[in-house]
């Protein structure tokens, strides 16, 4: 988008194209496009630098209902149930979150619900080490509602502050898999009253609109009430949270940025909305 | 459904005779939708469509009894064309050890490909030798193990070492001393924008000189495949692309963009998690898919 010049048709496909690219899929992009073009025509914007400046505000006032924090004070233990499909980042997510309770000393339990994939047990083992917390956990191929049980009870046995609890992977359309997330939900709901107070979904910055099917379907089952996007230290820009803060506006908790336990920062509607268009 | 949007734009064009620059913009609008919603690259779609104005000008679509139809059947074919029309198998020729290289970036499937990929050529008699090079995850290492075990192939690993290059070195020997014909190489996963890292799987690659260097991408990846997949090509060079995860209900317009801008084959598809859910890959099927 060339700057201060007059505005023509050729700056609207300008914005259109960035958020397409930016994965903010096509009807989001249309319901955006059609509101400047609308501005425009009322004389509210003039100028090809003013679409980028009108842009920018506009993704930030839809981003700030859904910028808000894990209220973790609010329960103990506070349980945080992380879901989300293969490959997204969740075990390292868990990590991530965890390194930020134990600064802010916070007394923090590993669940390892994961009973499936192979290593799995082992790679939450080696950032439980690094983090010097314990990790709840049972055989391979034992039932992971089983390990979300033993882990909410040794919370409560222990006084622990904040339980994280790591699922497999699973695709939103595995009823199977949902069935077996559901179990889970109960199981800990059955142990402490109110709990799992976070069922925190994990979605990838580089996948596309399938990213929209995911939340859903997991919001469907779940009740989810918190997403973290990961892996924005790519070049993928995750414009998928326009679409879900419009229709679903579940809150967006983190953003990770990397595969290091500090790589996790607070969602901020201002910084997401110029890196956007930046 | 596509077909039926497309069904109602031509029955707006009944009795204009044949087809103009004008009167297909609602047709081709319709198409544009669907590729992009199914996640095909923005200016992939461009040039597609482009292509597809010019056959469909070229055919007498309007003589049909179902333009609509008629209309769609252009647009699969040329999503096939592009796609590539022949399914092209793993290429394992040469002196033993064969190595095949598995490159992507994080949680594309790579581990669980490498797993797949040996038990399809032990299925074909072949005695496949993993190579666990991954050293930056933490349990990587012991995930390929893990799989080694569960389908009787062997890993070769060096629990102490973070050298990958030096790891493919010993793997090398360690492969010819023992009989092994293919060794199939499993990397960390690492962005495309990572200089360091791209250093590092194009210096394996260089050592190596794999038959087969494949991108392992998730299909639910979205506009940024264009990126990645350019990226990968140019600074490492690829052979040819598995597409992982086709197993749920992304339509993989991925696939599409990254066929437009390498040019190289997608051979296999991974359709679930088990070590046996990998399969050739299927232009038609992956073509209806992307139009829904
Ligand atoms: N670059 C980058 N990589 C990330 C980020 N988060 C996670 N990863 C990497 O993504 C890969 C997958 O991470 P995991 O934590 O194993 O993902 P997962 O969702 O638990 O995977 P499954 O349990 O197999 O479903 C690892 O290589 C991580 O280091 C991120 O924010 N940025
Ligand atoms: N449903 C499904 N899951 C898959 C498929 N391929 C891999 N996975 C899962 O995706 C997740 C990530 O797979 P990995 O093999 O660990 O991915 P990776 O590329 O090696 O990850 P990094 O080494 O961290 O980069 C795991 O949960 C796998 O079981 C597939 O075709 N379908
Ligand atoms: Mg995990
Ligand atoms: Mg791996």
């Amino acid at each position: 988008v060339v700057k201060g010049k007059p505005i023509d048709e050729d700056a609207f496909e300008g914005i259109e194209e960035a958020l397409i690219l930016a994965d903010a899929g096509f009807e989001t992009t249309e319901i955006l496009v059609a509101s400047l073009k609308e501005k425009w025509k009322r004389g509210q914007i003039k100028t090809t630098e003013d679409i980028q400046t009108s842009m920018i505000e506009e993704v930030e006032k839809l981003l700030l209902p859904i910028e808000r924090h894990i209220p973790t004070d609010s329960k103990k233990p506070f349980v945080i149930l992380t879901i989300g499909v293969n490959g997204v980042g969740k075990t390292t997510t868990i990590a991530k979150l965890a390194n930020i309770y134990r600064t802010s000393k916070k007394k923090v339990l590993l669940g390892a619900c994961d009973t499936f994939r192979a290593a799995a047990v082992e790679q939450l083992e080696v950032w439980a080490k690094r983090l010097d917390m314990d990790v709840i956990k049972h055989t391979e191929g034992s039932d992971p509602a089983a390990v979300a049980y033993d882990a909410t009870k040794a919370a409560k046995a222990r006084g622990i502050d904040v339980l994280i609890l790591d699922t497999a992977g699973r695709l939103h359309t595995k009823v199977n898999l949902m069935e077996e997330m559901k179990k889970i939900k109960r199981v800990i709901t059955k142990e402490v009253e109110g709990a799992p107070h976070e069922i925190l979904l994990i979605i990838d910055a580089t996948n596309g609109q399938n990213t929209i099917s995911q939340v859903k379907t997991f919001h469907e089952a779940l009740n989810i009430t918190g997403i973290v996007v990961t892996k924005l230290d790519g070049t993928a820009k995750g414009g998928f949270i326009l679409p879900i803060a419009h229709l679903l506006k579940i809150p967006i908790r983190y953003i990770g940025v990397g595969e290091k336990m500090d790589d996790l920062i607070p969602f901020s509607a201002r910084d997401f909305s110029r890196a956007l268009f930046g | 459904k596509l077909q039926e949007r497309l069904e109602s734009t031509f029955k707006k064009l009944k009795g204009y005779g044949k087809l103009s620059e004008t009167n297909i913009k609602d047709s081709l609008r319709e198409v544009r939708i669907a590729l992009l919603e199914a996640d095909v690259n923005y200016k992939v779609a461009k040039d597609f469509l482009e292509k597809v104005k010019e056959k469909v000008l070229g055919e007498d679509v309007l003589s049909s009894i179902t333009p609509g139809q008629q209309f769609i059947k252009i647009v699969y074919n040329e999503l096939c064309e592009l796609l590539g029309k022949v399914n092209k198998p793993l290429d394992v020729a040469g002196s033993p050890p064969v190595p095949v290289l598995l490159l992507g970036l994080q949680g594309s499937g790579k581990t669980t490909t490498a797993g797949k990929l040996a038990l399809l050529l032990r299925k074909k008699g072949r005695k496949p030798l993993l190579v666990a090079t991954d050293v930056y995850r933490p349990a990587a290492i012991d995930q390929l193990i893990k799989l080694g075990a569960q389908l009787n192939v062997a890993v070769f690993s060096l629990k102490d070492s973070k050298d990958p290059l030096a790891i493919c070195r010993e793997a090398k020997a360690y492969a010819m001393k023992n009989g092994f014909d293919t060794m199939i190489v499993d990397t960390a996963g690492r962005l495309h924008i990572d200089d360091g890292m791209v250093e590092e799987v194009a210096n394996q690659k260089k050592f190596l000189n794999p038959r087969e260097t494949l991108l392992i991408i998730d299909a639910m990846t979205g506009q940024d495949a264009v990126t990645i997949a350019t990226a990968f090509n140019e600074k490492v060079g690829i052979d040819g692309i598995i597409l992982t995860k086709l197993d749920g209900d992304t339509r993989g317009g991925a696939a599409i963009s990254i066929r437009a801008v390498t040019g190289k084959p997608i051979k296999f598809i991974g359709v679930g998690e088990k070590l046996d859910a990998l399969e050739p890959f299927h232009p038609e099927r992956m073509a209806s898919r992307i139009l829904g």
